[in-house]
């Protein structure tokens, strides 16, 4: 498991 | 994407709809509270300046130009052309009471000391709690117009459903962002009992109205 910023969302 | 996201994304997109469509036609902006507007504009603001450094998809980068000119056009309408009918004396909620709570909690609880990220975290942080203000003004004046609240639920609602586009990314890639998830549930959770008088009173037809 990556733990990762949801910068893909908005 | 998956079908929470998506339709995550467009519950956001059918709440600025709605406000914008409301205040235009009414020709007025009574009932909806200018500071959630202010903090609003200010979490797409510092949230989305990664449009400059980072390139995601077209629709990634044209949602967010939409959420900044929406929320700078809804301000513009408030504060600008319609303002004679802002009722900023319901509209009471001290803002720096989110503000500075918001900034210090970024400061410490982020995935990485670096500017952008720290914006970004203020911003998720910041969304979380921004619709106090005007849930704090319906509670004030007791009751809220069927369309204030069809704009209430929606914006509610594309949090909660993001909450499930996490579940979802949880099971079937193992992606998971701490801050997003909890800051996502307590925004979700302060629409609860709005949730609810929504369900119960509005599509009941009745005019959303708090009792005495």
């Amino acid at each position: 498991i990556h733990i990762q910023p949801a910068k893909d969302e908005l | 994407m998956n079908i929470f996201r998506l339709m995550a994304d467009l519950a956001h997109v059918l709440a600025i709809v709605i406000l914008l469509h409301k205040i235009w036609k009414s020709r007025s902006c009574a009932g909806i509270s200018g500071k959630s507007q202010i903090l609003f504009a200010l979490v797409y603001f510092m949230r989305y300046l990664d449009i400059m450094t980072s390139y995601v998809s077209f629709y990634n980068s044209t949602m967010k130009l939409l959420f900044l000119g929406t929320s700078g056009a809804t301000l513009n309408l408030i504060y600008r052309k319609f303002k004679p009918s802002y009722d900023h004396n319901h509209d009471s909620f001290r803002i720096a009471y989110l503000l500075v709570p918001c900034a210090l909690l970024s400061l410490f609880l982020n995935h990485e000391f670096s500017v952008l990220e720290i914006l970004w975290t203020f911003s998720i942080y910041l969304e979380s709690v921004a619709i106090l203000p005007q849930l704090f003004m319906v509670a004030k004046t007791g009751e809220a117009e069927s369309i204030t609240s069809h704009y209430l639920f929606a914006l509610g609602s594309y949090r909660a459903l993001y909450v499930c586009n996490w579940v979802y990314r949880y099971i079937a890639e193992s992606h998971f962002d701490l801050i997003a998830i909890i800051a996502g549930l307590v925004q979700t959770i302060l629409y609860c009992d709005f949730f609810y008088l929504y369900i119960t009173k509005v599509l009941q037809n009745r005019k959303l109205q708090l009792p005495a």
